[in-house]
């Protein structure tokens, strides 16, 4: 792993005083490699590394640890400050409901994420209810209704084909009937789809969610910087979900989507079932993702 | 400098980067540069333009050799049966809405089987896709064991004289091994059913999975077995290069892409319009 490599590559260190350019760009080289194949889009490994480099540069190498251990921390604790330094809570507007709309590329865990959701919101107290406005894929409607009655949360229900319209309908019964929070699925779509992309700042502007958030997948490669940037820049993201982190990806998407978008992880879904649903946090993710 | 001035190291490091974005991975693109590094070495001086032709022709061969393992000649068994694998939400259950209208367009009887048993309204979602090509449909209520299921769809596929059977599987993240065991308990089903079956495999590839999809693709191919591979999503901006990889390694043929989200939106693979699509 990037620790064996960089202890390895600054061995011959222990005797100098300082970290030198030469064993620096060695190090960078093994950084970088390391950041590469664990997805991170390589204009950001690029940035990272001038970062780290700037860091590591002209260090006296510390008596106690290992040159290698030394450059590793510096790596680690920028990688964590970069992933975002505190967890940061979910927001909640001044009068209730509050909307959660949950965005993404298709298949990327929206309409699960939309049910564990629910469940941790219900956990901390609140009165959540259901609603997807996604009218396009076969049997969405009727998913988002099952999860909703396997984690017995309220769902609003409309025969409607307007996306715009159902949210609008859900948030009126959310107010009518006291929810305190209504959460949003939509239709999986790509950032390309202007179309889709509009529906979506149309959905925006009709139900005036606190939070927006990206549900990206963290086997996502090199990708994940350009969806992550048109969602955000259409849609003004609050936050990001990152899924499916109980496989084996390193999730470099991670760093990718946060470079790119300025804007939080605030959970990851670690598995299908609808209390599989944890805070990010970012030195755990750090230590992931330099595998 | 113009396409055939000689290539500058800052040129390489772009079309590593085109590599390297194309999700290609690391190991790959610099294998492949490093090709082009000793065809230049000695030899004369190489031009931007021809150093491009030499990549893309490294990739073309790549792909065409795991195309060649296997000519995809359709079993004459009938019913043939068709599993559909792979991770979750990468597109298993609408590629097999797809193959199901493109087997129904070649005129065949298709079934298809609802063993996704597990997430919510895994069923219902394939019974519209049932309903919209024409195929019939094998399905039992939420919960039920999936090789039941598949047991069913065989012993209906053999009893309606269907050409085809098309098994839709539950998505199944590679490192949960009991999962990939419920897999391997389907195969031996279909094998005791029908002689040869499942006579292919097709695992199912995000376009937009970076280096993970290598790790997938040897897990499924090492428990499983695949015939075949289908990139779905290829009508985003990702580039789907891990494919390049797995071709490397495993020499699985790719056989489908998916572009899109409707029962048309797969067309056979072909090796010489993904290196096209790859922006060399
Ligand atoms: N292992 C694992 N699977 C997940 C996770 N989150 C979602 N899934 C699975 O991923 C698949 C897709 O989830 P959906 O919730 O349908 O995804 P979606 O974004 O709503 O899909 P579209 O609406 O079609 O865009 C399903 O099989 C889910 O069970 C996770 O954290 N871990
Ligand atoms: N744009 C695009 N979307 C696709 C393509 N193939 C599938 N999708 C979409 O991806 C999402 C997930 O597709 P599914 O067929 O449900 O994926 P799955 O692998 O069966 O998912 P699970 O069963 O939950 O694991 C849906 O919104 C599909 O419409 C494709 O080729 N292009
Ligand atoms: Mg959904
Ligand atoms: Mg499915």
């Amino acid at each position: 792993n990037l620790s064996t490599k960089l202890q390895k590559t600054l061995r011959d260190l222990r005797g100098e005083g300082r970290i030198s350019e030469r064993h620096i760009e060695a190090s960078m080289r093994e950084i970088r490699m390391a950041l590469l194949e664990s997805d991170v889009h390589f204009t950001v490994v690029k940035d990272f590394v001038s970062r780290v480099k700037e860091k590591a540069l002209g260090q006296e190498v510390l008596g106690d640890l290992m040159p290698g251990q030394q450059v590793i921390k510096v790596v680690r604790d920028e990688l964590t400050n970069l992933l975002g330094k505190e967890t940061i809570d979910l927001k909640m507007s001044k009068v209730p409901p509050s909307v959660i709309l949950l965005v993404g590329l298709q298949g990327s865990g929206k309409t699960t994420s939309t049910g564990k959701l629910a469940m941790w919101l219900r956990n901390q107290k609140h009165q959540p209810v259901l609603v997807s406005t996604d009218v396009y894929r076969p049997a969405a409607i009727e998913q988002l209704s099952i999860v909703a009655g396997e984690i017995d949360i309220p769902v609003y229900r409309e025969d409607g084909r307007d996306p715009v319209q159902l949210a609008t309908q859900a948030l009126q019964h959310a107010r009518d009937m006291g929810f305190d929070v209504l959460l949003v699925d939509t239709a999986g779509r790509l950032h390309i789809d202007m179309e889709l992309m509009e529906e979506l700042e149309r959905i925006t502007s009709a139900v005036n969610p606190t939070e927006t958030l990206l549900v990206a997948d963290a086997m996502t490669g090199q990708d994940a910087v350009n969806s992550a940037r048109e969602f955000n820049q259409r849609l003004d993201l609050s936050g990001v979900i990152l899924t499916k982190m109980d496989g084996d990806t390193r999730g470099g998407a991670a760093l990718s989507i946060k470079a790119v978008s300025g804007r939080p992880i605030k959970f990851i879904g670690v598995g299908e079932k609808y209390d599989a649903l944890e805070v990010f946090h970012p030195e755990r993710m750090a230590n992931r993702i330099l595998g | 400098g113009t396409a055939d001035s000689p290539i500058t190291e800052s040129q390489l490091e772009d079309l590593e980067n085109i590599l390297i974005g194309a999700d290609i991975g690391v190991e790959t693109s610099l294998a492949i540069l490093e090709r082009v590094r000793e065809e230049t070495r000695g030899r004369k001086v190489l031009s931007g333009a021809q150093v491009r032709r030499m990549i893309r022709d490294q990739i073309g061969v790549i792909l065409q050799a795991s195309q060649e393992v296997d000519p995809g000649t359709r079993s004459t068994t009938r019913p043939r049966v068709v599993f559909v694998v792979g991770v979750n939400g990468v597109g298993k259950t609408t590629t097999v809405g797809k193959l199901a209208h493109l087997f129904k367009q070649e005129g065949e009887e298709v079934l298809v089987c609802a063993a996704d048993t597990f997430r919510a309204a895994a069923a219902e979602q394939l019974a519209i896709w049932a309903e919209r090509t024409g195929a019939d449909i094998v399905q039992q209520g939420a919960g039920a064991d999936p090789s039941a299921v598949l047991f069913d769809a065989m012993a209906a596929a053999r009893a309606r004289k269907k050409d085809v059977l098309v098994v839709d599987t539950a998505g199944r993240l590679h490192t949960k091994t009991h999962l990939m065991e419920e897999v391997q308990k389907m195969q031996r089903i279909a094998a005791r059913e029908v002689e040869g079956a499942p006579h292919e495999v097709y695992w199912v590839l995000d376009a937009t999975t970076g280096q993970n999809g290598l790790n997938q693709a040897r897990e499924f191919f090492k428990t499983i077995g695949i015939t075949g591979v289908v990139v779905a999503k290829l009508d985003g901006t990702a580039k789907g290069g891990i494919v390049i990889a797995i071709a490397r390694e495993l020499k699985i043929p790719i056989r489908y892409v998916g572009i899109g989200e409707q029962a048309e939106d797969l067309i056979p693979f072909s090796a010489e319009a993904f290196v096209d699509s790859l922006d060399l």
